[in-house]
């Protein structure tokens, strides 16, 4: 563990927390694509089978699996069941099976083994990657959000970044040499959010409401 | 690909 590390999964939190907050303070999923949540519970639970095996890496480590797995499926209630009118699926178009087929199809050539934890694991890894794309599609057909889930993209966006410095130091500090899969798909995963962060920076931050340029 | 992996990143 190291700071960076640290700091982006807290920030990976935070965004959960924030996203949890805009659901319930304005009683809406409005602004919030369903399919990219969907697509985290997939990310988790593929990712985090190695709960089954009991192999323990820390208590950390395991509650915060436990937390993704469980806040990600509670916000799926909250959007189809609790909060369901809310959410309008005729601008969260995008389609989804174009992220999981060239996934599963990337993590069958790209794994660590073929194994029934390695080839799940590589595939969560490509997804998470390309998972926000239906949330950024949405905005860009909106063409605007609220400031708060604004908020929560940018969280996200900030903990991707900090595992970037996190590898490096990690390739200084270790011998572990370099895990060439989340390396490369966490730096696809990153530039996807270099666009609306220039936007969060520039406009939200400065006080103005999101919105993109006609 | 060789066995990286301890996962131990979320």
């Amino acid at each position: 563990m190291n700071f960076f590390r640290l700091l982006g999964d807290l920030s990976h939190l935070a965004s959960i927390f924030i996203l949890l907050h805009k659901i319930q303070t304005t009683r809406s999923c409005r602004g919030i694509s369903f399919k990219t949540q969907v697509l985290y519970v997939v990310v988790f639970v593929t990712r985090y089978l190695d709960l089954l095996t009991f192999q323990f890496h820390s208590i950390y480590n395991t509650v915060m699996k436990l937390f993704f797995i469980g806040s990600s499926i509670y916000i799926l209630y909250l959007m189809r069941v609790r909060f369901r009118p809310t959410n309008d699926p005729s601008i969260d178009t995008f389609r989804i099976e174009y992220l999981l087929g060239p996934c599963a199809v990337l993590s069958l050539i790209f794994n660590y083994g073929y194994t029934w934890l390695e080839i799940p694991w590589s595939f969560s890894i490509f997804l998470e990657s390309v998972a926000i794309l239906p949330q950024l599609f949405m905005l860009q057909r909106t063409g605007e959000a609220e400031t708060i889930t604004t908020h929560y993209i940018a969280a996200l966006g900030a903990y991707r970044a900090l595992y970037i410095p996190n590898w490096i130091f990690r390739y200084f500090t270790e011998d572990n040499g370099v895990d060439a899969i989340a390396v490369v798909a966490g730096i696809v995963q990153t530039a996807l959010y270099v666009d609306f962060g220039w936007i969060y920076f520039t406009k939200v931050l400065q006080g103005q409401k999101f919105e993109l340029p006609a | 690909v060789q066995a990286f992996a301890a996962h131990d990143e979320l």
